[in-house]
């Protein structure tokens, strides 16, 4: 047709474009490029709306783990789960909205305050615990996180718990010493409960360009994660690194979070995702 | 490496002039390459590349044995001028000093508000923080710890829901005493949020600030200009600081700031300690861009 040379010149370099402003990165955009020009090649007819179809379609199928269900622990045992992640990056909030969907389910839950290092951590954490109205184990500040961990476990045990959620302080990827603080906080734990924790998500804020890539596979080789919390989606940013993230680790992102109060958590949805990355 | 890429591009090259076209865009796509993963701005990074094009195609690189470093000091160089070539810190002049600090959620705020307390008492000023943001669970105890740290008085207020009026009370106490510095820490919020962009207005006309700096994280990546640019727009930005430094995101984002906006970084935050904080130098951005 006569709109064949300039549907592919131009379309491809726009849906470039459009891709990499998302965060998804050059090498995940040239890939999903190849797969769209692929399945055009094998149609007699193209425009530009069969490219976007085509390109949502390998998105989708791109992010291919659709697990946003939390592990639960052998009968029991409480379920324990571990929010770690970077500075700043929304782990304090997003236990609170973990709490907050757990408890409208009906579950009991526990939380457990294990950055003991920030300034005021404990004290924001505790807000959150009075606002859920969930139970709170916490030590003085600068106390050592493992054993507030440990104490967080036999509480919530003797308390007969369904879930223990456990705050950590932030930590760069690239900081040893705290990587390996957060493994001993692991190892603590599993001395207790052997098959906890049942669950290890990672926030990634949606902001985040490339760097999410290393701060996954650092936080992923030190303690196997189990996924991601998208954090800040109710921003600007796209937060299409989690695509390169599950095309390159294949690491699910279970929730996300759209905002500062306890409700705005939802559960991750690829297609309403990938709609989202092209808005 | 960028320089080990471009290098690789050159090295079959023997002799003078004997640059090809192809070899030219295979250079200008390494660039592109290394810059996109840098995460600086796909836009600035189309500018950027053409910049480059043309001062490539000058006779320097032509006539030059090792084409492949001449391009990497034409790549160097411009992103040295693109970020404002020298070292720009922050630096006060009279009696009664106002820092107004702005930014995301999480960004790095209120740890830069106690860094720049600590920073300019070393340089004899005496400073004061005001906690503003009265949103934040524990908010204004993490600035209220910091200042106890550091031996800084801050000003804060439980009961007040008007962050204007907490700022006007700030100011009157300040005004009592020998105060030099008064540095304000406002809460996070989103450049698309227009009720807090225009409070945030409000407490710039009520404090009117010498300076009001942007806290942005290192990390972030194509969303950078879209928020600052919404920021300055509304405030008029006097710098950036861009935080958390110390991890290994190239900083991009440092690049696309300065370019699209015009706002100089003026410092960064590299670690949680107080001491943590430094001039920004563009040199050494340069070379953590270029990989
Ligand atoms: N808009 C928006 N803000 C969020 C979201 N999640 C967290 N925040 C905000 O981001 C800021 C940081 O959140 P925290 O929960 O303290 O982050 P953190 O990872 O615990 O921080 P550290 O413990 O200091 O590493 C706060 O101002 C939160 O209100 C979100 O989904 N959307
Ligand atoms: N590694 C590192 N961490 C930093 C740096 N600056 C701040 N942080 C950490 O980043 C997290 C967020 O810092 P805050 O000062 O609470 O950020 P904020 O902008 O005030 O956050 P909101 O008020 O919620 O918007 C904390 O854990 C800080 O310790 C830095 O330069 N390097
Ligand atoms: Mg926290
Ligand atoms: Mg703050």
């Amino acid at each position: 047709s006569i709109f064949q040379a300039s549907l592919t010149d131009d379309i491809y370099e726009e849906v470039e474009e459009l891709l990499i402003q998302t965060d998804m990165g050059m090498d995940t955009v040239t890939t999903l490029v190849a797969n769209v020009e692929k399945q055009m090649s094998r149609k007699e007819k193209q425009n530009s709306s069969m490219v976007f179809d085509s390109l949502r379609q390998e998105l989708i199928s791109m992010i291919n783990t659709h697990d946003t269900a939390i592990r639960k622990a052998p009968a029991g045992f409480p379920t324990v789960v571990f929010v770690v992640g970077v500075n700043g990056t929304g782990k304090t909030t997003s236990v609170a909205k973990l709490a907050n969907r757990l408890l409208a389910d009906k579950k009991k839950v526990v939380l457990a305050a294990c950055d003991t290092f920030r300034g005021a951590a404990i004290e924001q954490l505790e807000v959150w615990a009075q606002r859920t109205g969930t139970y709170l184990v916490k030590h003085q500040h600068g106390a050592d996180a493992a054993a507030v961990a440990f104490d967080a476990v036999e509480s919530a045990k003797a308390r007969g718990a369904d879930y223990l959620l456990v705050d950590t302080a932030g930590r760069l990827h690239t900081n040893k010493n705290l990587m390996e603080e957060l493994k001993k906080i692991k190892r603590t734990v599993e001395k207790r409960i052997p098959s906890a924790p049942h669950e290890i998500l990672i926030t990634i804020d949606a902001v985040t360009g490339q760097n999410a890539v290393p701060q996954v596979k650092t936080f992923h080789e030190a303690l196997n994660l189990t996924g991601i919390i998208l954090t800040k989606l109710d921003g600007t940013a796209k937060g299409g690194i989690v695509v390169r993230i599950q095309h390159e680790l294949n690491i699910p992102v279970k929730f996300i979070g759209i905002g500062e109060s306890m409700d705005d958590l939802l559960p991750f949805d690829s297609k309403e995702f990938v709609h989202a990355l092209f808005e | 490496s960028l320089s080990e890429k471009l290098n690789s591009v050159f090295k079959n090259l023997r002799g003078y002039g004997r640059l090809s076209e192809k070899n030219i865009k295979d250079a200008l796509r390494e660039i592109k390459l290394a810059l996109l993963e840098a995460d600086v701005n796909y836009i600035v990074v189309k500018e950027f590349v053409e910049a480059v094009k043309e001062k490539a195609v000058g006779s320097k690189v032509l006539d030059s044995i090792t084409p492949g470093q001449q391009i990497v000091k034409i790549v160097h160089d411009e992103i040295v001028r693109l970020m404002g070539g020298t070292p720009y810190p922050v630096e006060l002049k009279g009696k009664k000093n106002r820092i107004m600090l702005v930014g995301l959620q999480g960004s790095g705020k209120t740890t830069s508000a106690a860094k720049l307390a600590s920073y300019f008492r070393k340089k004899g000023f005496s400073p004061f923080m005001v906690a503003l943001d009265i949103q934040r669970p524990a908010a204004m105890d993490q600035l209220a710890f910091l200042g106890k740290q550091i031996d800084v008085p801050v000003y804060l207020d439980k009961k007040e829901k008007k962050v204007v009026k907490i700022a006007e009370q700030a100011m009157e106490k300040a005004r009592q005493t020998e105060v030099s510095l008064e540095l304000f820490d406002t809460a996070g919020r989103l450049h698309i949020d227009d009720a807090l962009m225009d409070e945030l207005i409000s407490l710039k006309n009520t404090i009117k600030p010498d300076e009001i700096l942007f806290v942005a994280d290192s990390m972030t990546g194509q969303d950078a200009v879209n928020s600052i640019k919404v920021f300055h727009d509304k405030l008029s930005l006097t710098g950036v600081i861009l935080t958390k430094i110390d991890g290994d995101a190239r900083g991009g984002a440092a690049l696309s700031i300065k370019s699209t906006t015009g706002c100089p970084i003026r410092f960064v935050g590299i670690g949680e300690k107080i001491n943590d904080f430094d001039v920004f130098y563009p040199e050494r951005m340069a070379s953590r861009v270029l990989g």
